[in-house]
């Protein structure tokens, strides 16, 4: 464990509570993409098989029940509350997210570590990922404006991706058999996804300006 | 193996 990931997991962690925060205190999910969060919930479902199986610490087994409990509560939250599920943006959530899910799945069955079932589901999360989070820009981008709580939400999504990017440079140097090539090929797409979100949010803040994406 | 060290993270 280095201070790059666990500083990453913490502010993947924060990034999940502030969308709960803003969920339960406004009770409110507008400008929230429903398909990304099931997509994370699919992310950690199919990423954590070992979760039973191959005991790494107390640490990792914490963080993952955490991950896969709170992204099942905002899924369930945003289909069941009879008043949260008023406000999704039904007519604006319209990515077609299941050929994120298709290709992630045909990517995993040729590029993997190994051919076999909890590999090539892991490899399958890894690839989910870094491509989860494009219903929900593409859902900022087309309802304009970005409210505080779902930019900072974004912002600590992509600030867990940067920290993990450099705890895998300080493993590449510290550790001689470290080799993660999957993830850190993946990590670096989806760090550059948010990166044009990162350009407009540091322009909104920068001007002290309500975040305006271009349309 | 290889393929279990490299699964500590999250």
């Amino acid at each position: 464990m280095n201070i790059f990931r666990f500083a990453g997991d913490m502010t993947h962690l924060i990034s999940i509570l502030v969308l709960l925060l803003k969920i339960y205190a406004t009770k409110s999910c507008s400008g929230i993409s429903l398909k990304t969060q099931e997509l994370y919930a699919l992310v950690f479902l199919t990423r954590y098989l070992d979760l039973f199986t191959d005991f790494i610490s107390v640490y990792n087994t914490i963080m993952k029940l955490v991950f896969i409990a709170s992204s099942l509560a905002v899924v369930c939250c945003m289909r069941m509350h009879r008043v949260v599920r008023r406000s999704y943006d039904k007519d604006l959530d319209t990515f077609r997210h299941y050929f994120l899910i298709l290709a992630s799945f045909v990517l995993a069955l040729l590029v993997n570590e190994k051919f076999t079932f909890q590999e090539i589901f892991w490899a399958f999360s890894i690839y989910l990922e870094a491509l989860a989070i494009l219903p929900q820009l593409v859902l900022l981008q087309r309802s304009g404006n970005v409210d505080n709580l779902t930019g900072q939400y974004v912002f600590f999504l992509g600030a867990y991706r940067a920290f993990y990017i450099l705890n895998w440079i300080y493993r590449y140097f510290t550790e001689q058999h470290f080799s993660r090539w999957i993830a850190c090929v993946s990590g670096l797409v989806q760090t550059v996804l948010y990166a044009d979100f990162f350009y407009y949010y540091f322009i909104s803040w920068k001007n002290n300006a309500k975040m305006q994406l271009p349309a | 193996d290889d393929s279990k060290v490299n699964k500590d993270e999250l």
